[in-house]
């Protein structure tokens, strides 16, 4: 049973012993940040899995993600996937995103302070710090532009990564240069994965995706989840629903 | 168009 992989999968970890041996359990039924368990007792998440009603999904939680100001952050991006062919899958990046802060300063422990761990909108609005940073906990990709380069400056400051001699100091990674071309790549191998299930679709079906990216703070970008009912921000709602409106519907109704 | 959000980022067939 899928239990006895992750228990498996914890020790395993746990015998390395390089970092907490923290995980996330949730439910694939959650949303607004409910049904959601981080911890570093195996015993704990399993009980959370067993207390679940449908199904669930545990994963490693990532332990040293990228802060700003201290604070973890997640990356979320919007995609759209239209079938205007039945037998092939056209796919889309919106190219304005948004980090959702959260409103604590992160500390690799207290995983049941979800304030600190959990940065979901739902979650963070119920914290007396909420707004007070950015408003609405929301950091779009000009600012996360500058971000990435604090912690490139951080980071050389330090003497950390970059110090090495054989790492090569590349300058920051941009959002445009470094990180929306990895995050097409993940989109495109999720799509790929379950290609036989999507394919053939029916004419002109499409579907917008909401896709959730930690980044660590070695730059490497971790998927997270796939949300099928992605909600937006204020700010971006209009225009995302226009352009998804130009791409999937007007394109199969053209002008006389 | 040019100033549509979405850009094209691959097919999948």
């Amino acid at each position: 049973d899928e239990r006895q992989g992750f228990a498996s999968a914890y020790d395993e970890y746990q015998k390395e012993g390089k970092c907490s041996n923290a995980w996330i359990a949730k439910s694939t039924l959650g949303f607004k940040g409910k049904d959601i368990k981080v911890s570093d007792s195996a015993t704990k998440l399993l009980a959370f899995i067993d207390s679940l009603k449908g199904r669930w999904v545990v994963q490693k939680y990532i332990e040293n993600p990228m802060l700003v100001d201290g604070r973890k952050f997640d990356i979320r991006t919007w995609h759209l996937v239209t079938a205007h062919d039945p037998q092939a899958l056209q796919v889309y990046t919106f190219d304005e995103g948004v980090l959702r802060v959260s409103s604590k300063p992160y500390k690799n422990s207290d995983f049941d302070d979800d304030f600190m761990h959990i940065t979901n909108n739902a979650i963070q609005q119920d914290h007396p710090d909420y707004g007070k940073n950015e408003q609405d906990n929301l950091i779009d990709f000009a600012q996360f532009d500058h971000v990435l380069k604090l912690h490139h400056q951080r980071k050389k400051g330090k003497g950390g990564e970059l110090g090495k001699e054989d790492e090569k100091d590349n300058g920051p990674m941009t959002v445009r240069g470094n990180v929306l071309p990895r995050i097409n790549e993940i989109v495109m191998e999720t799509l790929r994965c379950i290609k036989d299930f999507l394919l053939p679709q029916p004419c002109g079906a499409y579907q917008m995706l909401g896709y959730d990216f930690v980044i660590t703070d070695k730059g490497d970008l971790q998927l997270l989840e796939v949300n099928l009912t992605p909600g937006t921000s204020t700010t971006l709602v209009g225009k995302m629903v226009a352009d998804m409106n130009e791409i999937a519907v007007d394109a199969a109704f053209p002008d006389p | 168009s040019l100033n549509n959000g979405f850009k094209h980022v691959g097919k999948i067939e």
